[in-house]
């Protein structure tokens, strides 16, 4: 699965994200790459999602909107959002991945609870991070 | 005016050191920074941030490297099912595609389904349908097949059969069906 969240020089959100889905899966199962909500999400108010993993529990997690919601209503802090939702919701479940996070003012997060999560940002500031483990 | 753009290329219990030697992270770090450097020369020039992260999504989509587009990973039937989806925070409006497996790009057929079609998703024989009325790149489905992934299925499908060497970690890991 892979994923892009960036925010333009208009202060617009956008997420994607686009997926082979899980190996050895059945015929016709889908993830929640294309769920919105689930594996996706963007909004200005609050930010842009896009997550990859076992898609079946960021379905049942409606992850991307809850971590969205849980900033806008609870005004958690996007990093404490990620951590909840991964380590919380989708954990207990037997699920596992990752999400990646850019707020309406540019910051970016990510959170995982694999060994490790192909990821990098590069912002206007001239940061460039790309990191693997 | 800030601007700025994240990407993620996976997550798994495979993703460990002793996978990746360094000339493999070497591989994989470079084609990050292309996507990246795809994403962000949008937005330098003051494009929309939707642009950025499709020519971002594209430049993944085409590296054998990752499981989407090119390189994706194969369902229990040996074939490749592809699913995406895009969104506008400032407009709300999303496109998503699943189980297509035919378009050169899903990313750019979820977004041919948020710009020119009324519904958020389609899926299947009927989004390839209208892609390709709609003019997107549709290549044969043997585009997508990489011998990596092919092999990752009958390794898993193999192991169906086989007791699981539980012993070895990183194959448990790769065994996500009890």
């Amino acid at each position: 699965t892979v994923g892009a969240v960036a925010i333009d020089k208009q202060g617009n959100i956008a997420a994607g994200t686009s997926t082979g889905g899980i190996a050895n899966k059945k015929y016709g199962r889908i993830g929640d790459s294309p769920i919105i909500g689930a594996g996706t999400y963007a909004n200005n108010i609050t930010c842009g999602i896009s997550c990859t993993g076992t898609g079946e529990y960021f379905i049942r997690t409606v992850a991307a909107h809850e971590v969205s919601n849980l900033i806008q209503y609870k005004n958690t802090h996007p990093m404490e959002a990620l951590h909840e939702v991964i380590f919380n919701q989708i954990a207990p479940l037997g699920g596992e991945g990752g999400m990646i996070l850019l707020d309406k003012y540019g910051n970016v997060f990510w959170d995982f609870n694999t060994k490790g999560m192909f990821r990098g940002y590069k912002k206007s500031t001239g940061d460039n991070v790309i990191e693997i483990f | 005016n800030s601007f700025a753009i994240v990407i993620h290329g996976g997550a798994g219990n495979g993703i460990v050191p002793e996978n990746l030697n360094e000339e493999k992270q070497k591989v994989y770090k470079d084609k990050l920074q292309e996507a990246l450097n795809a994403g962000y020369f949008v937005l330098e020039k003051g494009g929309k941030s939707i642009d950025a992260i499709q020519e971002a999504i594209k430049v993944l989509e085409d590296s054998p490297l990752f499981n989407a587009g090119k390189g994706a990973v194969f369902n229990s039937e040996g074939n490749q099912e592809m699913d995406a989806s895009i969104m506008d925070g400032k407009t709300l409006n999303s496109g998503a595609v699943a189980g297509i497996n035919h378009v050169k790009n899903p990313i750019l057929a979820a977004r041919m389904v948020m710009d020119s079609t009324k519904h958020v998703m389609l899926s299947g024989k009927g989004a390839e349908r209208i892609m390709e009325k709609l003019g997107l790149e549709m290549v044969d489905s043997s585009y997508f097949f990489t011998s990596n992934r092919y092999n990752q299925l009958k390794r898993l499908q193999g192991n169906q059969t086989r007791v699981v060497n539980t012993s070895n970690e990183n194959i448990l890991n790769d065994n996500k069906y009890g």
